[in-house]
């Protein structure tokens, strides 16, 4: 008599969430830019039999956007998930993996990711700052002007922009622009690069070189403008905020 | 058809009740929602 097929598996079972987080771990190493994503839920799991102890799994994937940028050391599981309000991008994935003999490996992914739309976060929280446009011109003069203000004031490698990571902009009570951004090293010195920083070239890719940092541009009715930046590596962190800023 | 009709609810009126307390199985996906659901 046949051996009855095994009941399929469901999205909560210990294997499936085995599956996922490969997957998961798969996704963020093979991401270059932006933030690293975590599990949310699975959103459904199919399990094609190849042979004896073989399987193909098809896994669809409901992840979201954590605080750590992709070039952070900290591990996955001690980053903080951004909150509803923080307005939250949520991934959605098609993941392929291959178990042979217990052992997961990803095939292939495919990944697209979207924000929250404006009109829920308004609804729940009408002042929170909302997501803008990565190109947008307030975004991009706050980063300008943040990175120029801390180079300008640490002594340390002149550092260059990698990326605009992400960028909220409040209009009332007050026009503020909040944006965060993934910086490098340079073979610069800060004093070297006030002579000329188009020649100061980035480090060879080490982690060390690399680091995080958030601003904050109050536009009016005051004008402020805070910067914190945190290098990563071997490098001790480093939290620099101007004096006389709020 | 006809014949078919009469068995599926001669099924449904032999159908044993759920004892109290049954609590039946989630659906197996999808699975839990570990933060919050945009």
């Amino acid at each position: 008599v046949p051996a009855a097929p095994p009941a399929p598996l469901g999205c909560d079972d210990p294997e499936s969430e085995a599956a996922a987080e490969v997957a998961v771990g798969y996704i963020n190493s093979h991401s270059h830019y932006g933030y690293k994503f975590a599990l949310n839920r699975i959103e459904n799991i199919r399990v094609i039999p190849q042979g004896l102890n073989n399987d193909v799994i098809f896994l669809e994937l409901d992840l979201l956007e954590t605080t750590c940028h992709i070039l952070s050391p900290t591990p996955l599981e001690n980053c903080t998930v951004r909150t509803f309000t923080d307005h939250a991008v949520e991934g959605d994935c098609d993941v392929k993996l291959q178990k042979v003999d217990g052992k997961f490996s990803v095939l292939a992914s495919k990944c697209h990711s979207h924000a929250d739309s404006s009109e829920d976060i308004i609804q729940l929280c009408p002042d929170c700052p909302l997501l803008a446009n990565l190109n947008n011109t307030e975004v991009v003069t706050a980063v300008t002007a943040a990175l120029s203000d801390y180079n300008s004031k640490t002594p340390d490698a002149y550092l260059k922009l990698l990326e605009i990571g992400r960028a909220k902009i409040q209009h009332h009570p007050a026009h503020i622009v909040f944006a965060e951004f993934a910086v490098a090293a340079t073979n610069c010195s800060a004093q070297e690069a006030k002579d000329n920083a188009e020649a100061c070239q980035l480090l060879p890719d080490d982690q060390s070189n690399f680091g995080f940092c958030k601003a904050t541009q109050v536009i009016s009715p005051s004008q402020e403008l805070e910067v914190n930046c945190q290098l990563y590596g071997h490098q001790p962190g480093v939290t620099y905020s101007p004096p006389g800023t709020s | 058809p006809v014949a078919k009709r009469a068995v599926a609810e001669a099924a449904q009126h032999n159908k044993v009740p759920h004892p109290v307390g049954f609590v039946p199985p989630p659906p197996p996906c999808p699975g839990k929602v570990r933060h919050f659901k945009i």
